[in-house]
């Protein structure tokens, strides 16, 4: 009990969320196993085709898209285990 | 559904729990409760048995935590991410961790379980009316003392059913205060405390001290959440101040303003501009119940299912009416194969009513609290539904055990015990009449006392027998009747009026003992034979009936020896 730790102090207004809805999709993505930490051109396609394993894993429609059922999944409390790999 | 990689799964059907800590968002016994509905879940449909164990290392740990608490990988703060849980495994594996800085309820908001009163803790009831007036939450109205309270009917004034609500004025929960209230004001780092505060950790979890010097005494326990408390912030804990300011602007409420993803907050000082003190106000809350059920299923071996109805779906959908998907059974029937034989037969009638369980009451989850009739015959010198009193019982490696002339029972996860062992085949320097018997926690170490001999069993190896001179008791103590342990290397000692505490480690009785059981632990019989500690929970039996005691010391059940705990039928 006698860790000191200054007290992070955090403004409501400053915890916007700056994440496009790309970065938080990217974000998810890698999180639970979608998308391979890869850069470069493959990127983009590798995006889609992430999209689409999470679209067909979570039982969505899969359209390869970042489309409102696929943002509202990703803005959905959820459990850590990942849901592709160890 | 999907298993993990190669199958993992338990190589055994009994597996046991351990809750390691508590969310301050609800009470203990409701979240004991709401884990063991979980684990039925899964006991219902497959052959698995869920045991807790409060000593020895458990298949599945269970504990609250948040941001970054002790795995690689960290929590994330409210809402998101909610818990995670390992495949079946040694160490971590099988653990399930939950992200305290959620709100913790049963998935519809605050529940606030009461404490004294006259409705037996039931939870609060809101609204409820009282003196004509609505109250939403718990209030100190009407009393003179401050203690918040609120009545667990609609209606106070017609059925008068009340409690107090969580404060740590009323006790506190973990730490090793032993439940203790807190003492204000107390000393933490020669300076005064008022309040819970989170100061001297890094957790954010609140604390107080349970005397007035913590620097000097250092007994601490944690401060359970009252029913206005926010959650998450920078002020998790502390309830929201009305009026205050943001932004120059004045606030009576809760409100969303400032903050772009329409979470409702407030500030916990007067004045969010100058204190920039925060917290978000209590919603809904995620269902304990409906994410351990899913958490377990991990730590079972199942991964995540495709099919949105699932368990196993990963993201969280709250549903009051829970049933298990097909999908989920035929998953974990994979793995364990379907649960076989009939359901377990309903106790049979006995001598003693049954009490209808609270909703709080720990679930009968597992088959550890069911009876199973026997239909084998049974040697009346060997079966212990015969025996009046025991001469010890004892929790020893987590399993109940009960000693009676040269033999011993062990109580196994349903039903009664059935054949005895011999004392001697197991403790080959034991005599044949024990008068008590403990395990140490911490060090494991087991010791048997008789008369004034004592024994200390340090897995087969055996020191003794000695005299109860060289722990300290004097001439005039002729036996030791139970013992209470306690996860800090200290025992308490019983011989009827007396108690004394027992420094495992030093092999020394502490000084200021004995005190007077009567004062100390109060409403039990001074004359027990038989003073153990099971699940937690402290007993004293005296005849044919046991007083069962919570680490609080209040007397929260008297039953019969043979029927409740032994299970006879």
């Amino acid at each position: 009990t006698s860790l000191k730790t200054p007290m992070t102090i955090v403004f409501p207004g400053e915890i916007r969320s700056n994440l496009t809805d790309l970065e938080s999709a990217e974000k998810y993505l890698a999180r639970y196993g979608y998308l391979p930490l890869e850069n470069g051109e493959q990127r983009h396609t590798s995006i889609k085709k992430s999209l689409l394993k999470m679209q067909q894993k979570l039982g969505l429609q899969e359209t390869g898209e970042l489309d409102s059922e696929t943002m509202k999944a990703i803005k959905t409390p959820r459990c850590g285990v990942p849901d592709v790999g160890k | 559904f999907q298993t993990f990689e190669g199958d993992l799964k338990w190589d055994h059907n009994d597996i046991t729990y351990k809750i390691l800590n508590y969310s301050p968002d609800l009470d203990p016994e409701v979240t004991d409760d709401a884990f063991a509905r979980a684990f039925k879940v899964w006991s219902d449909v497959a052959p698995l048995t869920f045991t807790r164990i409060y000593n020895g290392e458990p298949d599945i740990n269970i504990l609250f935590g948040s941001d970054n608490h002790g795995d690689p990988y960290p929590f994330d703060g409210k809402d998101g991410l909610l818990a995670h849980a390992y495949p079946p495994g040694a160490g971590v594996y099988g653990d399930a961790h939950f992200d305290d800085d959620e709100f913790w309820t049963l998935g519809t908001g605050v529940v606030v379980k009461t404490h004294f009163g006259n409705a037996d803790g039931a939870l609060c009831h809101f609204p409820f009316t009282f003196d004509g007036q609505s109250y939403s939450s718990c209030t100190s109205a009407g009393r003179s003392d401050g203690h918040l309270w609120c009545s667990t009917t609609s209606n106070f004034d017609k059925d008068k059913k009340y409690g107090f609500c969580p404060s740590e004025l009323l006790y506190t929960y973990d730490g090793n205060g032993e439940g203790q209230p807190c003492v204000f004001p107390f000393i933490f780092e020669g300076k005064s405390y008022s309040s819970c505060t989170t100061e001297g950790r890094s957790d954010g979890y609140r604390w107080c001290s349970t005397t007035a010097n913590f620097d000097k005494d250092v007994k601490y326990g944690f401060c359970p959440n009252r029913d206005t408390a926010v959650v998450g912030g920078n002020s998790q804990g502390d309830p929201c101040i009305f009026p205050f300011t943001f932004l120059g602007a004045t606030y009576n409420q809760c409100t969303t303003e400032g903050r772009q993803d329409g979470k409702s907050w407030c500030a916990t000082t007067s004045s969010y501009d100058r204190d920039r003190k925060w917290g978000f106000c209590s919603d809904k809350g995620y269902s304990l119940f409906l994410v351990a059920a899913h958490e377990f299923g991990h730590a079972l071996g199942l991964e995540h299912s495709s099919i949105q109805d699932a368990l196993m779906y990963p993201n969280y959908r709250y549903e009051s009416d829970f049933h298990l998907h097909p999908d989920d059974i035929e998953g974990i029937q994979y793995l364990y194969g379907p649960k076989t034989g009939p359901n377990p037969t309903p106790p049979q009638p006995t001598k003693k009513p049954k009490t209808t369980p609270s909703p709080t009451t720990t679930a009968t989850a597992t088959t550890t609290e069911s009876v199973e009739p026997s239909d084998s015959p049974v040697d009346p010198t060997q079966d212990p539904c015969q025996v009046k009193e025991f001469d010890a019982i004892a929790e020893l490696q987590g399993v109940l055990h009960l000693f009676k002339d040269g033999l011993y029972w062990t109580l196994p996860a349903s039903g009664p015990p059935k054949s005895p062992k011999k004392i001697s085949d197991t403790w080959p320097e034991l005599p044949a009449n024990i008068d008590s018997a403990f395990q140490d926690p911490q060090s494991k170490k087991m010791f048997f006392f008789s008369g004034r001999k004592f024994w200390q069993y340090t897995g087969s190896s055996v020191l003794g027998p000695r005299s109860l001179d060289k722990l300290g008791f004097g001439k005039d103590v002729d036996k030791i009747l139970g013992a209470i342990t306690r996860d800090n290397g200290k025992v308490l000692l019983f011989n009827g009026e007396r108690y004394w505490r027992l420094d495992v480690k030093a092999q020394a009785v502490d000084k200021g003992y004995p005190r007077n059981t009567g004062e100390d632990y109060a409403g039990v019989p001074s004359d027990s034979h038989d003073i153990f500690v099971y699940k937690g929970k402290y007993y004293f039996c005296q005849d044919k009936f046991f007083w069962r005691m919570t680490w609080r010391k209040q007397v929260e059940k008297v039953g019969y020896v043979k029927y409740d705990i032994v299970r006879c039928p």
